[in-house]
């Protein structure tokens, strides 16, 4: 562990508290992607099937048991409670156009072909595009509130600090993990353009509004 | 040995 993963992974903690904050203060999900939350479940799970027969840490189980918990649980509140508040209209990413290719990724591009390493590559892959729905979502509506904006930026800076994470570990441990930094590098690479308007918008205390 | 077996980040 160093101090890069622990804060990137403090601040995927923190996006999703933000999150669920914001669900529950505005008593809405309006301008919340299903399909991305949706997605993040399915990542949680299939990662983390090594709850079962593999041992980390005390901290990475609890950390996976919360990320496989909240996601439910964001998903939950989604379809009960602010289900009304939900506009399936504008949700319209073809999810089949992620989940194929990351299925047909994951059978090439894997440490050992069993089911269990399939299906971790499949949700590296995965979580890597996990986020295109909600921000397709955001390009359709060209706006965003505020605690949105924190959420992805948190979700964004967790993605962004395990590149040096990366850098630090070959130095000084010598490991090299080549399908999560790819698929890390990708993911990062996807929230240029929204942390772009976050940083020249927002934190100077503007709404989040795209160009027309 | 090979460490990109580890899976020891989440």
């Amino acid at each position: 562990m160093n101090l890069f993963r622990f804060l990137g992974d403090t601040a995927h903690l923190a996006s999703i508290l933000v999150l669920i904050h914001k669900m529950h203060t505005t008593k809405s999900c309006r301008g919340i992607s299903f399909k991305t939350q949706a997605l993040y479940v399915a990542v949680f799970v299939t990662r983390y099937l090594d709850l079962f027969y593999r041992w980390v840490s005390l901290y990475n189980f609890f950390m996976k048991l919360f990320f496989i918990g909240s996601s439910c649980y964001i998903l939950f509140l989604m379809k009960t409670k602010f289900r009304p508040t939900q506009d399936p209209a504008i949700d319209t990413f073809r999810i089949e156009y992620l989940l194929g290719p990351c299925t047909v990724i994951a059978l090439i591009f894997n440490y050992k072909f069993s089911p269990t390493e399939i299906l971790w590559s499949f949700s590296i892959f995965l979580e890597s595009v996990a986020i295109l729905p909600q921000l397709f979502l955001l390009q359709r509506t060209g706006e965003a509130e505020t605690i949105t904006t924190h959420y992805l930026a948190a979700l964004g800076i967790y993605r962004a600090l395990y590149i040096p994470n990366w850098i630090y570990r070959y130095f000084t441990e010598g490991v090299v993990d080549p399908i999560a930094i790819t698929a890390g590098l990708v993911q990062t690479g996807l929230y240029i353009d929204f942390f772009y308007v976050y940083v020249t918008k927002v934190l100077q205390g503007q709404k989040f509004e795209l160009p027309a | 040995s090979d460490h990109s077996h580890k899976h020891d980040e989440l």
